[in-house]
C-alpha cells in the first residue's frame, strides 16, 4: 500500500479505476494515442545530400531509431526485458522515484558504405553497430 | 538521440535547418559513416571499371549477409580463389576474413611493366599499386592481386600454364631484382574468368613500410617450363577492357575500437 502524502489532494472514493474507463491494465491503453515503443524511421538520401556520384551505394541511410511509450503491463509485441517489466511495476509504486521502462535499440547491425577516395580507389567501409534493428523497453 | 533531438526541434519549431546547420550536419553524418568527403578530382564519370564493380558485388554480398546473419566461419578459399566475383550467383559463406572486415580497398595499378619479348626468357610482368591512402590504425588480413585470364587464340585448351606472382623486394641495377614467391597457380589454358592470388605477406610489410613497395611480378610458364608472355595466353592488362583491368583488393580489420573525437 502506498501512503499518499500530499492530504490535499483527496483520493476519490473508490481506488479501482472506474470499471468502463479504460485503465492502466487494458491493453489498449498504449494505443490511446501515445504509441507503444517500436522503432522509426528516418531515412537520409544520400541523394539529397549530392554524394550519389562518389558514394557508389547504399543509396541512403536508414537512421533507424526507438520512440513510444513503455507503460505497464508491457506485452510481449513490445520486446520487453524482464528488468524492463519489473521497472515498470515498481515505477507504478513509486511514479516519483523511479522513472518508466524506456525504448530502446534491443539489436543493432552495421552498416557498409561504398565510395571512391581521392586516388580513384574504391572503398568498402562496415560500420558495427551502426543501425537499430529491433527496439524494446 | 540525436535525430530525435532533430526531429524534436523540426516537430516544435517547425522551422527548416538553415544552410550553416545543413552543412554541419553533413559533416556529421561523413563523420558517422567514416566518409572522407567529396573526393578530389570527381570520380570517373565514365561506367565502372573491374575494381569498382567488384568491391559492389562485394558490397551486396556483405550487406545481404548482414541482414541475414553472420558468415559462418572461415573459408580461405573464397578469399583467395576465383569464387569471389560471382559472389551474386551463388551466395557462399563469406568466409572471417571478408564478413570481418572494417575497411576493403581495391587499388587501382598504376604502372605496368613488361619484359620486352625481343629479349632473352624469361618473360615476366610487373605491377604496381599506390598502397598509401592506407587506413591508421587497421591491420590487413588477406590482400589479393586479381588479373582476368580470356582465352587465348591458337593453344590447345588443356595444356596446363603455372602462373607465379613474386614480390619484388630489392631492385638492382643490370641485374634481376630480388623476388619473394607470393602465390602460384595452375591453371588449364582454356580456363577464362578472373584469378586471385594471394599478396597478403607483402601486403603487410607495404604496411608498415610503404618504401618498400616495388610492386609484384608475374611470370607464366608451361608444363615443360617454358616462359611465356602474359599477353599471350590471355592474360588482361591495363590496355585491356575497363571491366577485366587488373586490381589489387586489400582487407583491413581495425586493430582497436574505433573512438570518434567528439565534435
Amino acid at each position: 500500500a502506498v501512503r499518499h502524502n500530499n492530504p490535499r489532494k483527496k483520493k476519490p472514493k473508490h481506488d479501482l479505476p472506474h470499471p468502463n474507463r479504460p485503465g492502466i491494465f487494458d491493453q489498449n491503453h498504449a494505443s490511446s494515442g501515445r504509441q507503444g515503443c517500436k522503432k522509426h524511421e528516418l531515412y537520409v538520401s544520400f541523394s539529397d545530400l549530392g554524394w550519389r556520384d562518389w558514394v557508389l551505394a547504399p543509396t541512403g541511410y536508414s537512421a533507424y531509431y526507438c520512440d513510444g511509450e513503455c507503460d505497464y503491463p508491457l506485452s510481449s509485441c513490445m520486446n520487453a526485458t524482464n528488468h524492463a517489466t519489473i521497472q515498470a511495476l515498481v515505477h507504478l509504486l513509486k511514479p516519483n522515484e523511479v522513472p518508466k521502462a524506456c525504448c530502446a535499440p534491443t539489436k543493432l547491425s552495421p552498416i557498409s558504405v561504398l565510395f571512391y577516395d581521392d586516388n580513384n580507389n574504391v572503398i568498402l567501409k562496415k560500420h558495427r553497430n551502426m543501425v537499430v534493428k529491433h527496439c524494446g523497453c | 538521440c540525436i535525430w530525435g533531438q532533430v526531429e524534436g526541434v523540426a516537430h516544435s519549431s517547425f522551422r527548416r535547418l538553415s544552410g550553416r546547420e545543413k552543412k554541419e550536419m553533413q559533416k556529421e553524418i561523413l563523420s558517422l559513416l567514416g566518409l572522407p568527403g567529396r573526393p578530389r578530382p570527381h570520380p570517373p564519370l565514365r561506367p565502372p571499371s573491374s575494381a569498382p564493380l567488384f568491391m559492389l558485388d562485394l558490397y551486396h554480398a556483405v550487406s545481404s549477409e548482414d541482414d541475414d546473419g553472420p558468415g559462418l566461419g572461415f573459408s580461405p578459399e573464397v578469399v583467395s580463389h576465383a569464387a569471389l566475383p560471382t559472389l551474386s550467383t551463388h551466395t557462399p559463406p563469406l568466409g572471417t576474413v571478408v564478413s570481418e572486415a572494417d575497411t576493403v580497398m581495391s587499388f587501382v595499378n598504376l604502372v605496368e611493366q613488361e619484359k620486352d619479348l625481343l629479349q632473352p626468357r624469361p618473360y615476366w610482368k610487373d605491377f604496381r599499386f599506390d598502397l598509401t591512402p592506407l587506413p591508421q590504425g587497421e591491420t590487413v588480413t588477406a590482400a589479393e592481386f586479381r588479373i582476368y585470364k580470356t582465352l587465348p587464340v591458337g593453344w590447345r585448351a588443356n595444356r596446363t600454364l603455372h602462373i607465379s606472382v613474386y614480390e619484388i623486394q630489392r631492385e638492382k641495377r643490370y641485374r634481376d631484382p630480388d623476388l619473394a614467391l607470393l602465390d602460384m597457380q595452375s591453371v588449364p589454358t582454356g580456363q577464362e574468368g578472373w584469378l586471385a592470388f594471394d599478396v597478403t605477406s607483402a601486403s603487410n610489410r607495404w604496411l608498415l613500410n610503404p618504401r618498400s613497395n616495388l610492386g609484384i611480378r608475374l611470370y607464366v610458364e608451361t608444363e615443360e617450363d617454358r616462359s611465356l608472355s602474359a599477353g599471350w595466353v590471355g592474360l588482361v592488362g591495363r590496355r585491356g577492357p575497363r571491366s577485366k583491368q587488373p586490381f589489387m583488393v586489400t582487407f583491413f580489420r581495425a586493430s582497436q575500437a574505433p573512438c570518434r573525437p567528439p565534435r
